[in-house]
């Protein structure tokens, strides 16, 4: 990338074919493209405009798309206790990115509760129970087939009760366009609402980097349905760059607060857009 | 919305009098445009492109007094051509049992899969034995036992910690009980994690499976090539699964890791229950990339 002396036409065609291959998507790659012009533009006012610095000027929209207004706080998590709901599609890595956050949180000194509100999926509550015996953590489950809203339900009071300081409550993996599973998903923050009005207090919406343009719709619904607070991006351990994140940074305001980097409780890590930027742009 | 934009595409081209070579290279400007928000690879696109181009630019076209309606057709039958020719059966032809192993990334859909392929072939008339071969998740083999159990499937997992060896007594559990498929569930994985990629291999060296299906999210997007390719060096895999096509991502994905593996694609999954699954057609699929 960039190994071009000039900034010329050419330069900007390898640009967008390296957005559009990182899943950024065709519109966002040429709102991220004008965006760049502009910088450019403003810099060789400067005499500053040398192929080089066309890299960082970049990595620099890509960063500002990414670090919306939402960001500027960090999570809420002052209630006691504090509510994590975690949202997504199937498989995008909910349960696992659950455990890795639990272990955060715990290192960070905080008395965590585990909620196995995936009462459908084969073994999905036995999952998060091996993660939580890992953890020396509790996990609040009921049998297969039980209302996930009564786990949840259940979970906030045993939470209260016990006095922990975070409660982190998993669901089913879900399509965004299946109506009935994403009508469940408003029913547990309802239910959790007759505990704590405020609650959940973080609804975590994550998502797979190897997803295409598809996620800025899972995004759109599930942050309509659920009131998703943020984001978590999971398998950015692989070579997938996640792009396509940009565009649900951007056009719905919501930030990246991890990012999962592997499959053990330690993967994770706390979201930097400039580092995302610069792997997205290798 | 992107459904809308190749409705209102087509309707124009189809309602466009002479093309010329100005009107079709634009036409293909946008049809780029609309493979690429697709999920379609970059460079499948590109030469997907290049390809109709040749055909567009041609003097039927030019002379034609639908010639929208003639781009139109090239590009459909393009997209069907690429996608394969109908619809492709698992070859289960060897000597019984035969080993169908099922590999893929993590999360794509595999263990659901093969609870689903093990109801398809029992109502096909085949004793299916679904081998846990997944040592790492936290409760795997607890999930394909579940599901086996839901469908009265038998689920071999031995206890032992080394998937070769879990998928070798998985064999000679099936001719103990003559079951005459086995469906060997693998890890995900990622496809520069060498160590794991190596344990594919040796499972393939111990058992010579005639079909590895690999599983692929139908909501994948640019990377979804990369995974597939390195997947097909080192296994060679005989045929691919899109899940999750219950969905409305547009599954570019399929077009692109069948136009660079030339794997064909054997079935999709359409739901989370164990009879979602479904045999693949191309030209659905083209109509659904196509919007
Ligand atoms: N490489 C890698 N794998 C991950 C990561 N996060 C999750 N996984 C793997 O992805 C697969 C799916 O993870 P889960 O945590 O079960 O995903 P989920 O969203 O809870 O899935 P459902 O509950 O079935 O919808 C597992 O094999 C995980 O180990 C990550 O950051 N990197
Ligand atoms: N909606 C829908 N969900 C699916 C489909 N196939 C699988 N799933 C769901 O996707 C999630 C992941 O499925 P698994 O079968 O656990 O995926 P896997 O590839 O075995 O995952 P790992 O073993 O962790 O790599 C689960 O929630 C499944 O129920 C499908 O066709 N449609
Ligand atoms: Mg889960
Ligand atoms: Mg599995």
């Amino acid at each position: 990338l960039s190994s071009h002396p000039r900034i010329d036409e050419d330069l900007y065609a390898e640009l967008e074919e390296a957005l559009l291959t990182a899943d950024v998507g065709v519109q966002t790659a040429e709102d991220i493209l004008q965006a760049l012009r502009d910088k450019v533009r403003r810099a060789s006012a400067m005499s500053d405009d040398n192929a080089a610095n066309v890299r960082a000027l970049l990595g620099e929209v890509i960063a500002e798309m990414m670090a919306p207004a939402a960001r500027e706080n960090g999570l809420n998590l002052s209630a006691r206790p504090a509510v994590i709901l975690v949202v997504g599609v199937n498989g995008s890595g909910k349960t696992t990115t659950i455990a890795k956050l639990a272990r955060k949180f715990q290192q960070d000194g905080r008395r965590v509760l585990l909620a196995a509100g995936d009462t459908f999926r084969a073994a999905a509550s036995e999952q998060l129970s091996m993660w939580g015996d890992r953890l020396g953590l509790p996990v609040i489950s009921q049998g297969a087939g039980a209302d996930p809203a009564a786990v949840a339900f259940d979970a906030l009071q045993a939470a209260k009760a016990r006095g922990v300081d975070l409660l982190i409550i998993d669901t089913a993996g879900r399509l965004h366009n299946k109506a009935n599973l994403m009508q469940e998903l408003s029913k547990i923050g309802r239910v959790l609402k007759k505990l704590d009005a405020d609650a959940p207090h973080e609804v975590l919406l994550v998502l797979d980097a190897n997803t295409g343009q598809n996620m800025v719709q899972q995004a759109r619904v599930f942050q309509d349905i659920s009131g998703v607070t943020g984001l978590v991006v999971a398998k950015l351990d692989g070579t997938a760059k996640g792009g396509a994140v940009i565009s649900v940074c951007h056009e719905l305001n919501l930030p990246v607060r991890f990012i999962g980097l592997g499959e053990k409780m330690d993967d994770l890590d706390e979201f930097d857009p400039e580092a995302f930027a610069r792997v997205l742009l290798g | 919305q992107l459904t809308q934009g190749f409705e209102n595409f087509f309707r124009h081209l189809r309602g466009h009098g002479k093309l010329t070579e100005d009107n079709i290279r634009e036409s293909l400007r946008e049809v780029r445009r609309i493979l690429l928000e697709a999920d379609v690879n970059f460079k499948v696109v590109k030469q997907f492109i290049q390809n109709v181009q040749e055909k567009a630019l041609g003097q039927e076209v030019l002379r034609s007094i639908t010639p929208g309606q003639l781009v139109i057709k090239i590009i459909h039958d393009e997209l069907v051509a690429l996608l394969g020719e109908g619809v492709s059966r698992l070859d289960l032809s060897s000597l019984p049992p035969v080993p169908v192993m099922v590999v893929g990334l993590q999360g794509s859909g595999k263990t659901t899969f093969i609870a689903k392929l093990g109801l398809h072939l029992r109502r096909k008339g085949k004793f299916p034995l679904l081998v846990a071969g997944d040592v790492y998740r936290p409760a795997a083999i607890d999930q394909l036992q579940q599901l086996g159990r839901q469908l009265d499937l038998p689920v071999w997992a031995p206890g032992v910690q080394d998937p070769v060896d879990i998928c070798r007594d998985g064999m000679a559990e099936a001719r103990r009980t003559g079951r005459d498929v086995v469906l060997l569930d693998t890890a995900g994985r990622l496809h520069i994690d060498e160590p794991m990629m190596q344990e594919l291999a040796r499972i393939r060296e111990a058992l010579k499976p005639p079909e590895i299906l690999y599983v692929a999210d139908g909501m994948a997007g640019q990377d979804a090539v990369r995974a597939a390719q390195e997947f097909q060096q080192r296994l060679d895999f005989s045929g691919i699964v899109l899940t999750k096509l219950d969905g409305d991502a547009k599954g570019g994905a399929a077009l692109s890791i069948r136009a660079v593996t030339g794997k064909p694609i054997r079935f999709i999954g359409t739901g989370e229950k164990t009879d979602a699954l479904e045999e693949f057609h191309p030209d659905r699929m083209a109509n659904r990339i196509l919007g």
